[in-house]
């Protein structure tokens, strides 16, 4: 394997956000990219994350590879990384290590750091495609603002979404609290704006412990997607260049 | 009360 992003930062915002979620994976290596997939602990949201082989320039990977990364290393190589840095990864057919380079664009700086691989036993789940009945895109720090506010008060958050619009709604101790979004267009800045697409109305229940670690992706991208439909994990997405995405799944919490 | 799922309950194991 040798991949070469063009911005450090990349990567080290896709780790930072994914860290305290997953802690040891699999990152997949093959000809179209580097895929990760993993549950956390409790088996209660699973993160995948594909990096396209259209994100790094160049992009070669000659055999498929699982590169087996405790994620808290990864984090303690990549902060000797500057945003702006280009990254190398390169790795060899059955290879102990993963090497990352870091060289800067403007010295003539170049820092290499070997990573010691782990072998690490992962069940692959089939996510199944999902024509979703609700489909919510907003701007991410809108997201996070949601998720942080309604948390103060609440483990738990319904939303709904009906053509009306989307509600997100909590109860708990000191009181309850509500956050209502409806479709709008921001004309100067589309990244602004609400998108909802809805095919018939669903209403769910989230843990709110969960949403808010997604959020740490906000830096990744602008605007998130939620898809939703009754009775399965919702989808939190963050589009990344090149279709690259960074992906949450979050089981529901279903009445008896 | 509504009770925690898991997400293996939901998609499928190889």
């Amino acid at each position: 394997l040798e991949a070469r992003l063009e911005q450090a930062a990349m990567l080290k915002r896709v780790v930072d956000a994914i860290k305290d979620l997953v802690q040891d994976c699999n990152f997949d290596c093959n000809d179209s990219g580097i895929a990760l997939q993993a549950m956390d602990n409790s088996h209660v949201a699973l993160v995948s994350m594909m990096l396209k082989s259209e994100s790094f320039s160049p992009f070669r990977c000659d055999r498929n590879i699982a590169l087996g990364i405790n994620l808290t290393s990864l984090t303690k190589v990549l902060r000797a990384a500057q945003g702006d840095d280009i990254l190398t990864l390169k790795a060899e057919d059955a290879p102990d290590v993963v090497n990352l380079t870091f060289e800067s664009p403007e010295s003539d700086r170049l820092s290499e750091y070997d990573i010691k691989l782990m072998d690490i036993d992962q069940e692959h789940l089939g996510i199944p495609d999902t024509e979703y009945a609700a489909t919510i895109t907003l701007p991410s720090s809108e997201f996070s603002r949601i998720t942080r506010d309604l948390s103060a008060l609440s483990e738990s958050v319904a939303i709904e979404c009906t053509k009306e619009g989307v509600k997100f709604t909590c109860t708990g101790d000191i009181g309850n609290g509500s956050v209502s979004l409806r479709q709008h267009t921001n004309v100067e800045n589309d990244a602004k704006s609400v998108d909802i697409s809805l095919t018939e109305p669903v209403a769910l229940t989230f843990s709110l412990k969960y949403l808010v670690n997604f959020c740490k992706a906000a830096g990744l991208s602008d605007r998130v997607r939620l898809c939703l439909s009754n009775e399965v994990p919702l989808l939190v997405e963050y589009g990344l260049s090149n279709n690259s995405y960074l992906r949450f799944y979050l089981a529901p919490k279903i009445g008896d | 009360a509504k009770k925690q799922q898991s997400i293996s309950n939901f998609f499928s194991k190889p």
